[in-house]
């Protein structure tokens, strides 16, 4: 176990500082692992500076920079051994539109380099505008619900409720 | 292993079957507060063996059931159908047989619940083996439920290596 | 210490019960003392049924639900005993355009019942639309913050970023 | 008492001294990620009183004094003023004698932080108590912090409760 670990360490940090570059435009991070000598036991720090800023603890960022590092870390995971399917729920929403377009453009990038399927929710219109195909949830009957499939226009209107 | 459709009958708020299908690339889903997106990500994380309530964000495993609304009486089991494409032959030996996998996972009101892989009854452990050996499962990293992201930064360092070992 | 508590909590559920049907456009909400005979000792449990739905625990319902439960109770708190000032940081972010509506017209009614002062920090177009007036601030140069008046259309702007 | 007017010089990302007018109704704060909206909340919460760096996203409270940018150098101090309007004579006698109070805090690195009420020094509880007459201050349920919604949400219900305690 240990060998593995520390193997898939260096993996991931490494796609994680390229990714952070990537979602950033920019800047600096890494991974460190913290508070043993056994990596079995320790514990995983994330060390980052967003372009043009001092580095920062992760709890100094804003909501936005702390959702685009974690999306760093997850995609750099999910590289180091893809898996079939990919489902992200609303991880979009503190996002502004420059951010969600860098984010849109990640996925591209991922959809290039596996075969992963991914299911994406999310209310943000510039996201809807990015798939390649987009399914409606709606409760016709207050509390039953039913799957249609849509196109974009129809899309901004069941989420405008 | 490639997933095509998942298949809902009864569970949660689809009372009615509903098939939603994984086709390549990007798939957008969309709808107002409330409407039942996130039941889908935990219908697909049900099949795969999930055996933990909370993860249904229930009290009790039959809280997936459908409970009624105000146009329609409870039902009294849940289904939830996954398709695999196997093609190309890649999953583990005990389900390599066919070219096409069917995991279904049902569950009836003080009854519990049962797997079935293509027609043949299959218990919990072998249904999570398949998705393990495929890289996937109920616990699977690519798979962020909705405010999974901000528990990820706010997490003690120890918990969050938890997320290596699924890389290893 | 227990009147003044259980005084303040019938205000309160009074209040939230109100609040809720009105975020809801229907259902029924209460709050409910439990875990302890003591109401000094006690937990409050929050019993909610969206309209056309069962009763449900707060954990069953979806992430906008939740959000406009927890905003119909910290409102029913604040109208108990009005602050001077109340920030909101992206309370609005899970929620679809016709909740963000109906949160507002909740706001509009604050400022009616209260002489409050709100500072709303938001991404959403929506909330925008319905402030009395709006700051922007900028990183005009990296890392540096900057406050500006703007208006709705370079408001918008500046969240696409 | 009514809140006028927000000075912050070197707290946090707000380097150069910015004053935020505070008017009656709704004043939306926009702008793209990471560029101070929620350092603004937290300037507020600290110069009425709070204590814990914890509530400043930091691990100790000098991480308020602006700490550089690739352009500019660390600052020494932080500090941020609040006006407010008291012509209607309502804050507690200690600070009654003015139609405007000023109260300011200011910390510097290696010498820690003081208070001031209209240019005499305070202490940091007559500080608080003047907020918690005036039903705010740094715990004020009025102040919802980014995330905190689905915090609430997530509580244990004991800990729920203490929301009330504010409205008592
Ligand atoms: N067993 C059940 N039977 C019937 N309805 C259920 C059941 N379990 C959950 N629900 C309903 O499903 C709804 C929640 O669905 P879900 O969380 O998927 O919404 P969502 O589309 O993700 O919304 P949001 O955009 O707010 O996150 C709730 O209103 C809840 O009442
Ligand atoms: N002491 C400090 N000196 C300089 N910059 C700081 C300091 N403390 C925090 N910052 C910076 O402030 C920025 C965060 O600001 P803030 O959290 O207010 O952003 P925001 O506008 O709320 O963004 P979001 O929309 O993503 O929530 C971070 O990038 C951080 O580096
Ligand atoms: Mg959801
Ligand atoms: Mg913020």
């Amino acid at each position: 176990g240990r060998q593995r670990l520390l193997a898939a360490f260096d993996v991931v940090n490494r796609n994680f500082a390229t990714l952070f570059r990537h979602l950033f435009g920019g800047g600096e991070a890494n991974l460190v692992l913290v508070e043993s000598e056994d990596p079995l036991d320790a514990g995983l720090e994330i060390m980052c500076m967003p372009p043009g800023k001092k580095l920062a603890t992760l709890s100094l960022l804003s909501g936005g920079e702390q959702t685009l590092t974690a999306l760093s870390l997850i995609f750099a995971v999910f590289l180091a051994n893809p898996a079939p399917i990919c489902v992200l729920d609303e991880v979009d929403a503190p996002l502004d539109d420059a951010n969600v377009t860098r984010f849109c453009d990640l996925l591209d990038e991922m959809t290039r380099q596996t075969s992963t399927r991914f299911l994406i929710i999310t209310h943000h219109a510039v996201t809807m505008s990015r798939m390649d195909r987009l399914f409606g949830v709606t409760m016709a009957e207050r509390g039953v619900s039913q799957l249609v499939s849509v196109d974009l226009a129809r899309a901004e209107a069941l989420v405008d409720g | 292993v490639e997933f095509t459709k998942l298949r809902l009958t009864g569970f949660k708020s689809f009372v009615d079957p509903t098939e939603l299908s994984i086709a390549r690339g990007l798939t957008g889903v969309v709808g107002p507060n409330g409407c039942g997106k996130s039941n889908l990500l935990e219908a697909l994380r049900w099949v795969m063996g999930e055996n933990r309530p909370t993860a249904m964000r229930g009290a009790g495993m039959e809280d997936v059931i459908f409970a009624g609304a105000s146009s329609r009486p409870a039902r009294n089991y849940a289904e939830v159908t996954l398709t695999i494409d196997n093609t190309e032959r890649r999953a583990p030996a005990a389900f390599n047989t066919a070219d096409q996998i069917e995991v279904i996972r049902r569950i009836t009101r003080d009854a519990g619940s049962v797997f079935k892989t293509n027609g043949r009854e299959a218990r919990a452990r072998d249904v999570q083996m398949l998705f393990a050996d495929a890289s996937t499962g109920s616990h699977s990293p690519a798979l962020v439920r909705q405010g999974q992201i901000s528990e990820l930064i706010n997490a003690r360092p120890k918990a969050r290596r938890r997320i290596l070992e699924e890389a290893a």
